[in-house]
């Protein structure tokens, strides 16, 4: 059965991006077909995954606007098992028709991805860093939601009006929306930040937080310079390793589910 | 005569309200009176100026929902010479309301800050790390943009879209809008990243590119934590004084001008 898995947070450059490709690509390793939906119009997905610089045959702005079957957006990555659907092909005022769409039909993405159960095990969605109607389509379209919390406080502190909306998000639209956990990202231990923050973490958000902790590194960092995600150019880099484990850390909870 | 200035960028977590936040403090040590908005209802601004905690008297957002003074919503700090607007009460929906508001007035900000020229001698926006409706809003209301670029392949890559999107901008709402210049943020020079978006920045933005540079430091991650400006904390550390530098170079920049 495919699972939608929402990568959501209301704070910018956590990881939100890093994340849900090598998430991507560590499903993919273990033999998932899995799809990864850009529904953040920043573009950072195509550089990631081999198709920088290729235009999408239809963006999610579009299929939204005519009313498009999701499925004439797919691209195919040169990684076995990994498709892609682009959020916009960066023409301006494309975000602005996306909150708009957004804003009027929340249910619209979860209705387009009905269309595409059982041709994935895994629908990865990568959101955009606010709480605004994105965020709202994003997390009504999700069985599941993991927070990517970079380890310093100002993305601490945005937790708990996160999970407030959320709240709010399953009461109006998405009644079965579980979390994921929360994954501590660029993590440096030699540093007081660090250990502030997971201590915070572990304290208030104990039983949501992944045991998987992903560090900061050279690896990850040059994830959009390469080109590919960093398991695959780097699988046994500290960075591919440490999503390889979360992609455990996620199978083995829904096994035992 | 009142300047305001805008902090936006596209990208998430590039270091717009630490910027914001310090740019305020520099110029409030030069014996300017200055105003900083809070565009993004994130909620990190009450944090860093000493007023964490504090409910606002009237957020942003009920200044545009029921059309009120944005005189009302003005908070003083302890630090001598800043204000600040908070963009909400983090109330769940708030972004929502935000957005539909900006979306339908995208000129709203402007008038209401028309009414507070002449009591502040720059007016800083710290705005979402997006294109949305609240960016629009932002820079239409502005005279000038700053746009911080977080060391980072990503940040560098959603320049030449923001750029697009405020030439748009500018011929919709705001034909005397000017760049304020491009700020490197998080610099390690120890690392081929940095050198190579440095590199980059020169070679493509070199007209734009401010001199001042702000390195990765504890002392500018510590902020939030601390609960004040770097700026004041920490005046004589890398990052306070990168930022007075900064303030120097926009100030000298605005005399030749
Ligand atoms: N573990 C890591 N180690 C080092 N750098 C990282 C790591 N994870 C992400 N980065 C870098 O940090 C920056 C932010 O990451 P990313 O863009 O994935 O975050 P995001 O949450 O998707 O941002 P946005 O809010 O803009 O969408 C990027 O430049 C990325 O390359
Ligand atoms: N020069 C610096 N050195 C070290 N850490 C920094 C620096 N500037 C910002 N930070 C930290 O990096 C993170 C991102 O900075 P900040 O929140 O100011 O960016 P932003 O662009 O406002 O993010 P958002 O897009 O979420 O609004 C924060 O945790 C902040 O404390
Ligand atoms: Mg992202
Ligand atoms: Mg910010």
């Amino acid at each position: 059965m495919t699972q939608v898995i929402a990568i959501t947070s209301q704070k910018g450059g956590v990881g939100k991006t890093t994340t849900a490709v090598n998430l991507a690509a560590a499903f993919a390793r273990e033999g998932q077909r899995v799809l990864l939906i850009e529904v953040d119009p920043q573009g950072a997905i195509l550089p990631s995954v081999g198709l920088d610089g290729q235009e999408p045959p239809l963006s999610l702005a579009r299929v939204f606007e005519e009313d498009q079957d999701l499925g004439g957006a797919i691209m195919q990555t040169p990684f076995e098992g990994i498709d892609v659907i682009a959020a916009g092909r960066n023409a301006v005022g494309e975000e602005l028709q996306l909150d708009r769409v957004a804003a009027a039909h929340p249910m619209m993405l979860r209705e387009k991805i009905d269309g595409l159960i059982g041709r994935y095990d895994t629908i990865l969605l990568d959101g955009p860093p606010t709480l605004g109607a994105l965020t709202h389509l994003t997390l009504a379209a999700a069985d599941l939601f993991l927070i990517p919390v970079q380890a310093e406080e100002y993305a601490y502190r945005t937790l708990d009006h996160f999970f407030a909306a959320v709240d709010r998000i399953r009461h109006d639209y998405n009644p079965e929306l579980q979390c994921a956990g929360l994954l501590v990202t660029m993590v440096d231990l030699r540093t007081r930040m660090s250990v502030r923050v997971i201590n915070q973490l572990h304290e208030n958000f104990g039983d949501l937080l992944l045991m998987t902790m992903i560090p900061r590194t050279v690896s990850l960092q040059d994830m959009p310079v390469r080109g590919k995600p960093t398991l695959v150019h780097a699988a046994s880099s500290r960075g591919g390793r440490a999503y390889a484990e979360l992609a455990q850390e996620l199978l083995s909870a829904d096994e035992a589910a």
